[in-house]
């Protein structure tokens, strides 16, 4: 009772928004902040 | 309602496929030890930013059933919201009957459109899940599908194959260095204390009182606090934005973070990320509450030096050193 789910690197968000010009005008619009997930109403 | 922010997946590289529903519908999923929610778009989101994704339709599975509560998900660019129902999730040939999921509904921000997977599988505790939804995970303990209730995680960093999350067991062709095991400090993220400072070749540069750091798949980088960036860009020779000449990668010190009596280093071969003939640290600025003290994540810059087991059962995490 052992399995495995094989993971596939590939390009992330940020690499395919930066390739499309977009990233810059996203972060922008939206800064990140990653305690967002963690704290939500923070 | 269940609320996922998307803008902290913006960096995530490591996907893997579930299905769901019978005949089973395919999903590109991020696996996430820092959220315990599932969900993915459905086919009741009909803007052209979920054209780019597949999308589960209810009505071609026979073990779908509905409920009325609602879902939201926080997009950067605006929120998706849908609803929660419940079906057979297949996950690495293991069904999980009743599974309760989000299904997204309404439009999102048009950046969703390029977002390299269609949905998230959370892998933390039921007591920060969203609408008290069941996460997958517990649901394979409870209909006994594993025979360890715990999870594996190995990410490889030059393979674009390689990676996996394992099920109910331990890989031991990766943990030929042994395994440290941490106990908890919280069951809800795999959240465990640093009890001692964090520190850049030998200097203590943070933490110095201890603090708690959260094992989290889903985010990329380290994140640290504010206070203690800018310790370490400063003491490893980076600007403010975290650039550093390439050239100085064979010089630069380990980071090492101390979990449970034990030194866990990570190596510049790590921590700096190469691109394009250009070199940034791995770290990014986390500001938390107050009250929430200090707190790293330790995120896929770590995880990718050590096997990471995920120890359900006695609520704990082991590490096995890669190299």
């Amino acid at each position: 009772a052992v399995h495995r789910v094989p993971l596939r690197k590939g390009k992330s968000l940020r690499q395919i928004l930066k390739e499309r010009g977009l990233l810059e005008s996203y972060l922008q619009q939206h800064p990140y902040n990653p305690a967002a997930k963690y704290f939500p109403s923070f | 309602a269940s609320t996922e922010y998307l803008q902290n997946y913006l960096d995530n590289e490591y996907y893997g496929s579930i299905s769901i529903g019978t005949p089973g519908q395919q999903f590109t999923v991020l696996f996430d030890t820092g959220s315990s929610n599932l969900w993915v778009p459905s086919v009741y989101c009909s803007s052209p930013a979920c054209s780019n994704h597949d999308r589960f339709n209810p009505s071609e599975s026979s073990t779908f059933t509905g409920t009325n509560d609602s879902l939201e998900i926080t997009y950067g660019t605006g929120s998706m919201t849908g609803v929660l129902g419940y079906d057979t999730v297949t996950v690495a040939g293991l069904q999980v009957v009743n599974q309760i999921f989000g299904l997204a509904e309404t439009e999102p921000g048009d950046f969703f459109y390029y977002c390299p997977f269609d949905g998230i599988l959370g892998l933390a505790y039921p007591s920060i899940s969203s609408s008290g939804a069941t996460p997958v995970f517990d649901n394979m303990m409870s209909q006994n599908l594993v025979s360890q209730d715990l999870f594996s995680v190995y990410l490889s960093g030059d393979e674009q194959s390689g990676s996996f999350v394992l099920f109910g067991g331990i890989d031991s062709s990766y943990t030929t260095n042994g395994i440290t095991w941490i106990p908890l400090s919280a069951e809800t993220y795999w959240e465990i204390t640093m009890d001692r400072y964090v520190s850049v070749g030998g200097q203590a540069v943070a933490c110095t009182s201890g603090c708690q750091a959260i094992v989290d798949t889903g985010t990329s980088l380290l994140a640290v606090p504010n206070s203690a960036l800018s310790n370490i860009l400063s003491y490893l020779g980076a600007n403010s934005n975290g650039e550093i000449s390439c050239q100085a990668i064979n010089s630069l010190p380990d980071v090492v973070f101390y979990l449970n009596g034990n030194a866990f280093p990570v190596p510049p071969s790590a921590y700096v990320i190469q691109s394009n003939g250009y070199c940034t640290l791995g770290f990014e600025a986390i500001d938390v509450p107050t009250e929430a003290g200090e707190l790293w994540i330790l995120g896929d810059v770590f995880i990718r030096e050590y096997y990471v087991i995920f120890d359900r059962g006695n609520n704990r995490v082991g590490l096995s050193p890669l190299a």
